[in-house]
């Protein structure tokens, strides 16, 4: 079943942060985003896949994970800082910041898996040796940051590949 | 500024996967979901943090990172088998899946930034103890995925928090 693509779009003014090594335990996550909201920075996008292998460390043991957000690009220094002085409240390795990243979205309706909308958009993407650094999806839309110098040529790609207009 | 939670819901019966050390080069992603599409299996939620540190690892060098997504609960088997059998074209470290994962996800309006709705959600929360596994975003929701013995109690915080009907 082909599903329907409704839309791309593309904001290019995105700033990508990463997080890594945090703990997965309760309150990780509050303590990363409660001083970036007090210092009013616009966060867009969260990734965070899930801390794997516990089991393997053995009972009890605390997994880490990462964890991947966009901000407003005239927020990175900012929200930079905020991090720096929050680091021992958060507990994480590295810092991780990139000042020019891209969000390219495609929305669909009726996608009853994502996986269809997904193969097929990731090996567009693939085939133009364009890299995905990171995914974030909600039930009618996939979101994946790219960098910045590729999206004009990504948006290119997926208007081609969903026939909507360029 | 007070951000409008429109609503607040609870997919149950989600399956999660997570595939670790995955080679942050173009065509990875799409080799994961290339064959979970050929085999219909229904994923809901994808979730990757960006690989980080690269730097570190010298010039050229290629890293690694995480992905999380969810799956219907009785997809799950055959998830894992797709997977299984195409470890050596997606070229991943490890398999994880969890039987039991629960999506809970916060609907906003006029969210301009992700950051308020986040530390409010998560810190209610992690004041009940509840981990989040994993996080994915849209510009009007925020989902987690959380262990399902704890999606009762979730809900019941997050609607007290937001004062909706429970
Ligand atoms: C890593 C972070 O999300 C942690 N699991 C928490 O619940 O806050
Ligand atoms: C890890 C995976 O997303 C890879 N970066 C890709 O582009 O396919």
């Amino acid at each position: 079943e082909k599903e329907k693509i409704r839309g791309i779009s593309c904001a290019e003014k995105e700033a990508k942060i990463t997080l890594t090594r945090l703990q997965d335990k309760p309150g990780v996550a509050a303590a990363v985003f409660a001083p970036l909201a007090k210092a009013g920075v616009i966060v867009d996008m969260i990734a965070q896949s899930a801390a794997a292998g516990k089991a393997a460390a053995g009972a009890g043991a605390i997994g880490a994970t990462d964890l991947t957000f966009t901000v407003a690009r005239q927020d990175l220094a900012r929200a930079k800082r905020c991090l720096e002085e929050a680091r021992a409240q958060i507990g994480y390795e590295g810092l991780f910041c990139e000042e020019s990243a891209a969000k390219l979205s495609v929305v669909g309706i009726a996608m009853r898996s994502q996986a269809g909308v997904a193969s097929v958009m990731f090996r567009a993407l693939a085939e133009a040796k364009i890299n995905i650094h990171a995914i974030s999806t909600s039930e009618i839309k996939i979101s994946i940051l790219i960098e910045s110098r590729h999206a004009k040529k990504a948006l290119r790609i997926l208007h081609q590949l969903y026939g909507l207009d360029g």
